[in-house]
């Protein structure tokens, strides 16, 4: 409230100044309005400083050099803002900031030790439950990457308990949920965090929604490898699935990726009971794919897919012999595992 | 963040076996 806090000190000074003419009242009024007035200040000059970073994440995930050094320099200021100042929002904006650069420079132990100082930081004062959330959820993805999965399946608990179902925060959880399991080979776990997911498709926007639609249809192709043993009978329509995706279809270098790979890895499940359908789609799409590779998966930070796809693009190449295909595949396989 | 595609692979080839 510190813009109502600033507006009302104002008013009061004046009446007591020039209205009333009450010298205590108005020197209390003065105080206060330049003690918020200022921090109104630094509050809308952090917030401008994490914008900066914000932004720059929003519109694409590689990094900017020039924005990575200018908010390292910022650090210090930050951080004497946080000490010299008691507002919630000042600490919040500057702890997101920290994050925010950790997470440029790709540094999960980093990221993981600044949201483990904010949640000390903010669990001593009265508001809890939001950067609680806030700084618990952000570290689910650094304990993915760094295979710390204990710790990963104890934040995604927390963060489930702060969260009331069907919000936006409930649903965010449970997709990390399903990407615990399918890292850390729980794949029973990512699908008891599908299932009440699908209840709530209808009341997500778009791209949640079809973020969940794909991590659904990978539960899919892992209840038809037999590693998920559902619990009740499902079944898995793939021509319906791309009609339900369209916005990430556009997205090219992006989630479309997993789209492409759902779908071969899809045609190989139908391949069981069609062998010869099944083997005429992936090879029909395997010169669409090689352009794709190509065209879109150029940088650095896409070098996982490109290596992937192109050993997917292997399996119509060695004729769907799994040795030839192996044998095709190996040099990618390995830069892979070394990537 | 990378797919767990190590596992994707294992279970491709898997069904190419089968």
């Amino acid at each position: 409230f510190l813009d109502l806090i600033v507006l009302c000190a104002k008013k009061l000074k004046y009446h007591y100044g020039a209205i009333v003419g009450d010298r205590k009242q108005y020197r209390t009024y003065c105080e206060l309005f330049e003690r918020y007035n200022e921090m109104m200040v630094i509050s809308d000059r952090v917030e401008g400083y994490y914008l900066d970073i914000a932004f720059e994440f929003a519109q694409s995930k590689s990094i900017n050099e020039e924005l990575l050094e200018k908010s390292k320099k910022r650090i210090p200021e930050v951080e004497a803002y946080i000490r010299e100042y008691d507002n919630y929002w000042i600490h919040m904006l500057g702890f997101n900031i920290f994050g925010l650069v950790k997470q440029m420079e790709s540094d999960y132990r980093g990221l993981l030790e600044v949201c483990q100082q904010a949640i000390e930081h903010f669990g001593n004062g009265s508001v809890k439950r939001g950067p609680l959330f806030n700084f618990t959820y952000k570290q689910i993805p650094c304990f993915l990457q760094l295979e710390m999965y204990s710790e990963a399946r104890q934040a995604i608990h927390t963060c489930l308990r702060l969260t009331l179902e069907g919000t936006y925060n409930w649903i965010i959880t449970l997709e990390y949920q399903v990407m615990y399991g399918f890292h850390s080979g729980d794949f029973q776990a990512a699908y008891e965090a599908i299932k009440p997911i699908r209840g709530y498709l209808d009341k997500m926007d778009p791209a949640t929604r079809e973020q969940c639609l794909i991590l659904d249809a990978y539960v899919h192709f892992f209840i038809g490898t037999g590693d998920i043993i559902p619990t009740q009978p499902e079944v898995f329509r793939p021509a319906r699935f791309m009609n339900e995706v369209p916005i990430f279809s556009k997205d090219k270098a992006g989630h479309h990726i997993n789209i492409l790979i759902l779908q071969i890895l899809h045609s190989l499940l139908k391949r069981r009971t069609q062998p010869t359908l099944a083997e005429n789609e992936i090879t029909t799409r395997r010169s669409a794919l090689e352009m794709y590779v190509s065209r879109h998966l150029r940088g650095e930070y896409l070098k996982w897919a490109r290596l992937f796809l192109r050993m997917l693009i292997q399996i119509p190449a060695g004729y769907f012999n799994p040795v030839n295909v192996r044998m095709k595949a190996a040099k990618d396989a390995e830069l892979l595992k070394n990537a | 963040e990378p797919a767990p595609y190590a596992v994707l692979w294992d279970r491709a080839l898997m069904l190419l076996e089968e």
